[in-house]
């Protein structure tokens, strides 16, 4: 592994956005994902449409809540084809699913994996490098108050309740530590990003974790 | 339809900065977290997890950890 990694380095990474008052967390963690997914493999880095998923992700709740699981269960169910951001705009609320003809473009997912990783966070570290950003679910309580540095108190892994994007690890410091893109808005934490302390499972943030193929 | 008004945002601000007090008073190891004043101190906790945590925890199988398997046997 290398000591420090971040796919922002490598253009592949949307800007972080702001889910407003709306519980979509669930959205905007799978749909960056699939974006940096995209861009890995050499598709244009675009921003694709969180509202799409929260409209039409049937087996979740949109602004009231939802599971990046079960996104990207239907995701892939469905081949459901993501269309871009400027098509189909974030309006912080729900609304009705609008469904596009078959000839427009758009991105679906061909497959994803979804894993403990507690205990293993170096496998995670490589997943992280084989496959992209991860998807990942943390308690965040402690998040509400969040400015800067390593988190690495006051973090439970009691209660995943928030879902963002792990786009990179830093190791070279004292604490190494994950580097988190959040979905509150680029003046919250660092740029938008929070710093997660590496190997003890801090937030609970190996505990559950996806991956995305496309 | 969130419940906003003036004297309950000023209650939970007053509460966020008795709260930065206590997350910052912990030991300051090489650069450990900072918390102070955002864009959420307007809100108490239970506001606050209500409107933004709201992913559903769901079961993740353990990720197989790499076996190493011998080879002497092998021509």
């Amino acid at each position: 592994l290398p000591l420090r990694f971040d796919w922002r380095d490598k253009h592949v990474v949307t800007q972080v956005r702001n889910q407003q008052m709306c519980g979509g967390c669930w959205a905007f963690s799978v749909v960056g994902a699939v974006e940096s997914v995209c861009a890995i493999h050499g598709a244009p880095l675009k921003d694709l449409s969180v509202q799409q998923v929260i409209d039409c992700s049937y087996n979740n709740y949109g602004c009231q809540g939802g599971s990046p699981l079960s996104a990207l269960s239907w995701l892939n169910k469905t081949h459901m084809q993501l269309v871009t951001d400027s098509e189909y705009p974030f309006k912080a609320h729900n609304g009705l699913c609008r469904y596009f003809s078959s000839s427009q473009q758009g991105v679906s997912i061909k497959g994803y994996s979804a894993h403990d990783f507690s205990d293993q966070e170096d496998e995670m570290a490589k997943a992280l490098l084989t496959f992209g950003p991860l998807v990942v679910i943390v308690d965040a309580v402690s998040w509400q108050d969040y400015l800067g540095g390593i988190i690495q108190h006051h973090c439970s892994r009691g209660e995943p309740n928030h879902a963002v994007l792990i786009t990179g690890f830093d190791k070279t410091g004292s604490t190494p530590y994950w580097i988190v893109r959040n979905s509150w808005g680029s003046s919250w934490g660092v740029n938008g990003y929070a710093h997660v302390k590496m190997g003890a499972n801090m937030c609970g943030i190996a505990d559950s974790v996806s991956a995305v193929f496309v | 339809s969130w419940p906003r008004s003036l004297g309950r945002e000023a209650a939970a601000f007053r509460e966020s900065l008795n709260r930065h007090r206590y997350l910052n008073s912990f030991p300051r190891e090489n650069a450990t977290a900072f918390y102070g004043i955002n864009q959420f101190s307007y809100l108490f906790p239970e506001d606050f997890r209500a409107i933004y945590l709201r992913s559903k925890p769901s079961r993740f199988p353990r990720h197989p950890p790499e076996v190493q398997m011998s080879i002497t046997n092998v021509s």
